[in-house]
């Protein structure tokens, strides 16, 4: 699981 | 889970978030609280919290964009006075 997540794209930050 | 209820008594929500569906942080989670905006206001939102549901509207694999979009839409609304954020550590 730690391997997949680690495939994944970091997410982007958005500000409200 | 806690739901937390942030009234909007300032022009600004004041959260930065991350994460969403397809991403490393799978729910988006506050990384940043703006002093003055609602969120920092009502003094119960901390940075790291992630966001569940919104007024209700879960937010389990939305992605990013559609995860801001919701909490956005939820800011601007004049239905209520309030939002509730149901956040977890």
């Amino acid at each position: 699981v730690r391997e997949k997540r680690l495939t994944l794209p970091p997410s982007e930050i958005t500000m409200l | 889970a806690t739901l937390v209820r942030v009234v909007k008594n300032a022009n600004t929500l004041g959260i930065a978030i991350e994460g969403g569906a397809n991403t490393r942080q799978p729910m988006p989670r506050i990384v940043t609280i703006q002093k003055g905006g609602s969120a920092h206001n009502c003094e119960q939102l901390k940075v790291g919290l992630v966001i569940l549901e919104v007024n209700g509207i879960s937010l389990r694999g939305r992605e990013h964009k559609e995860a801001a979009r919701i909490i956005a839409e939820a800011f601007k609304s004049k239905e209520k006075d309030y939002i509730d954020f149901l956040v977890v550590e």
